[in-house]
């Protein structure tokens, strides 16, 4: 089953 | 001081329409080129990030730059006291700890004005990269909405297919599986009803259900939506705000582990 991402994991903090 | 007015309180009401479910609060960076808000759901799934153009008021004055912290639920509250053609001014002054919405009548007979106090919110801004996406969908809002809605009730996620044929989006549970195909469309009149894809490569991305469905609350802003993929990165949801500027929605996929 696909597992839900976190955006920080492809975003970083500005 | 801060100032900013729009003729009728209609396009403001649908903007916290679309956020107020997704955020509980998010602050409104003000600038002289206009308006600006960026924050992720508290799961840090999801982010909105809101652009609204001075040019697009019909008066805006920032002396100084300024960023109100708001509670949108507040906010949402003091809004829908506006009716849809009231003139709504939100008005600051520098370094304030509230910030006043004021509702005029077309008629000029009943002027309310509903103060707020302001939060301090420290939070986390995202860097968000120009990307160019893989495949870029163009479609009625309407449609897309009603595809959301309607495959939520076969799974929490759903799977977004797009080929130079078309896009198709897919679930499948205990009910039994769903699949939605749309083909691009090439001559149609009103070109709010078209189906375009700019597709460079394919794509396949899994997204919850959920959180499309809450993206979707912005479609009374905008007859299109566009969607922005590319394999293993947040899918984006954008609506055009007529004159004023954009609501783009990002959300993480769903990969399989």
């Amino acid at each position: 089953t696909p597992v839900q991402n976190d955006l920080r994991e492809f975003y970083c903090l500005a | 001081m801060f100032e900013a007015r729009l003729n009728n309180a209609t396009t403001l009401k649908k903007i916290l329409d679309a956020i107020k479910d997704l955020l509980n609060e998010g602050t409104f960076d003000c600038s002289d080129s206009g308006i600006q808000l960026q924050a992720m759901d508290n799961s840090h799934v999801s982010l909105v990030s809101l652009t609204l153009r001075s040019d697009g008021f019909d008066k805006f004055r920032c002396d100084r730059n300024l960023s109100m912290g708001m509670n949108l639920g507040s906010m949402a509250k003091i809004l829908k006291c506006a009716n849809n053609d009231d003139t709504v001014t939100i008005k600051a002054q520098d370094n304030a700890d509230t910030v006043t919405f004021m509702f005029e009548s077309q008629n000029q007979e009943k002027v309310s004005d509903y103060e707020m106090k302001l939060m301090n919110l420290d939070q986390e801004h995202l860097g968000i990269p120009e990307t160019d996406y893989s495949c870029v969908v163009r479609m009625p809002a309407m449609e897309f909405a009603r595809i959301c809605r309607d495959l939520a009730q076969f799974s929490e996620s759903v799977v977004i297919c797009c080929t130079k044929e078309g896009v198709k989006f897919s679930a499948s549970g205990d009910v039994g599986s769903a699949n939605v195909k749309l083909a691009q469309t090439f001559n149609v009149d009103k070109e709010e009803e078209a189906i375009v894809i700019e597709m460079q490569e394919p794509v396949v991305l899994t997204f919850a259900c959920r959180y499309l469905n809450a993206f979707t609350k912005a479609t009374p802003l905008s007859n299109q939506v566009q969607l922005s993929m590319s394999a293993d990165v947040p899918l984006v949801v954008e609506y055009r705000i007529a004159e004023l500027g954009h609501i783009r929605y990002y959300l993480a996929p769903k990969i399989e582990d």
